[in-house]
């Protein structure tokens, strides 16, 4: 799914 | 967090370490690319403005301050301390052949037309490209001194351990980050040559890297 928002990789 | 994100993210600090003591030790940044420390120190601060908005782990908070403050320290010393030593002549690939496409691209293709998305956006567009300065300024010398091939060892492969680290998510929790996967794939491409000359000059005892 696309990820939007909560982004936990650096 | 699997072991790949985490070794990828070790490959990235160590990356930074390696070419921070480089400069600080040699106290010369010769064979180094300003340009493109500065373009990694604004991928950082691009990508991290939610550092005091969103707060994902301990960890994940750290390696943000940390990798801000050692790329911020690296541009310092290129640019303030050892600039006597930079040679901003072999420095001169135009950055706005990047930034413009980059921006560009970022205002089309992005998750959200929010500020904080397109910067996030900008920043995973810019990271692909930011190593083509440095590229360029090896193949425009003709050589690289072992230590920068080691640098930029451990920088392509971080990013290669996080096509992984999508695979192993991808399979293991349906995550799909497109914008991230696509770009990683091109930034690691565009370190693919270099590998190679990594492994035949290098590591086989050559100490610097004279590319044919």
């Amino acid at each position: 799914e696309r990820v939007t928002g909560r982004k936990d990789e650096l | 967090m699997n072991i790949f994100r985490l070794a990828g993210d070790v490959c990235h600090l160590v990356a930074i370490i390696i070419l921070l003591l480089k400069i600080w030790r040699s106290r010369s940044c010769a064979g180094i690319s300003g340009k493109s420390q500065v373009l990694f120190a604004i991928v950082f601060t691009t990508r991290y403005l939610d550092l005091f908005t969103v707060f994902i782990s301990p960890y994940n908070t750290i390696m943000k301050v940390v990798f801000l403050a050692l790329s911020y320290a690296t541009v310092y010393l290129i640019y303030m301390r050892f600039r006597n030593t930079f040679n901003s002549e072999n420095d001169s690939f135009r950055l706005e052949f990047l930034l413009v496409p980059v921006i560009g691209l970022s205002f089309l293709e992005n998750y959200a037309f929010t500020p904080l998305e397109i910067l996030w956006t900008f920043s995973i567009f810019l990271e692909s490209v930011a190593i083509m300065p440095q590229l360029f300024m090896i193949t425009k010398t003709g050589e690289a001194e072992s230590i920068t091939t080691h640098y930029l060892f451990f920088l392509g492969l971080y990013r290669a351990l996080y096509i992984a680290n999508w695979v192993w998510r991808y399979h293991t929790e349906g995550f799909f980050d497109q914008i991230a996967v696509v770009s990683g794939v091109v930034q690691t491409i565009f370190y693919i040559d270099f590998f190679y000359l990594y492994v035949t000059k290098v590591l086989r005892g050559r100490g610097k890297m004279t590319l044919p």
